[in-house]
């Protein structure tokens, strides 16, 4: 039996929307530590890997790890379906076909929805991550992030993120013509949430199809700084910290021959 | 010229 409640259904329904855009079906993987989701899109340039540890949820159960397989668009069809604040229960029996998704309004106790979802056997390839050290680290508000790819993107369709000491800048280059933007590291003393932090042992600069990038950026929802991780000529690690967990993105770089 | 590399190729296939 699996059992999990979050006092906010909005948090599932943001990780959700977060990647419907580039994976279709996903195994959400429920063992005692928490739920956890790692995901490849069919291209094989990003990956998508979620963590909600058992902190996340006011009540946890998992008396045998289960893959839950799920297919995205009707997960979120379903999620749509609850107010941001409605209590969201979810369960699934060990060797059952469905998951159940119970929303309990907060706000009005006599309303209850139940809705049942058929479980999918998803075949995933899973990648054996290697542990790695970034030479390269900035840290900024997610929706400066947001802004900032969303702007470029228009101009074209691979975008460079610029990594030095002082300062990261972001490129584009298309038809159209170029743009960039630059943001200098600053502390903003007081300010912490809005501050641009910058570790850069080595600079760095790695090249993205903006496309993946946007992908990248449709979590800033989720929470209010995103941390982008990099070292020459590997994936970019971007991620998101939750308030017990993370939602992060490895996205293979754009090669210069 | 640029060449868009795959995950695969940092990453081990489990």
């Amino acid at each position: 039996m699996f059992e999990a409640k979050l006092n906010e259904a909005s948090v599932f329904k943001k990780i959700v929307e977060s990647v419907k855009d580039g994976f279709k079906n996903c195994n959400f993987d429920c063992s005692e530590e928490g739920i956890s989701m790692e995901s490849m899109d069919d291209a094989h340039i990003a990956l998508v890997s979620m963590k909600l540890g058992v902190e996340a949820f006011s009540s946890y159960r998992c008396d045998r790890s289960i893959s839950l397989g799920l297919n995205i668009e009707s997960l979120l069809k379903v999620l749509r379906t609850a107010n941001n604040n409605d209590v969201l229960t979810m369960r699934a029996e060990d060797d059952g076909d469905l998951l159940t998704l119970v929303f309990e309004d907060s706000s009005n106790p006599d309303r209850i929805s139940e809705y049942n979802l058929k479980l999918l056997n998803i075949d995933q390839e899973h990648m054996s991550i290697p542990e790695q050290e970034y030479t390269a680290t900035v840290t900024l508000p997610s929706s400066e992030y947001q802004r900032i790819i969303r702007d470029l993107t228009q101009l074209g369709d691979s975008i460079t993120i610029d990594a030095a000491k002082d300062g990261v800048r972001f490129t584009a280059e298309g038809d159209i013509g170029s743009g960039s933007v630059s943001l200098k590291a600053n502390t903003n003393v007081g300010e912490d949430e809005k501050s641009i932090d910058i570790a850069v042992e080595e600079p760095v600069a790695l090249g993205f199809n903006s496309k993946y990038l946007t992908q990248t950026c449709k979590a800033a929802p989720l929470a209010p700084r995103v941390s982008l991780n990099m070292c020459k000529r590997i994936p970019i690690f971007i991620s998101y910290k939750l308030q017990a967990g993370h939602f992060s993105f490895f996205l293979a770089p754009q090669i210069s021959e | 010229s640029t060449r868009q590399t795959l995950l695969k190729d940092f990453f081990l296939n489990l």
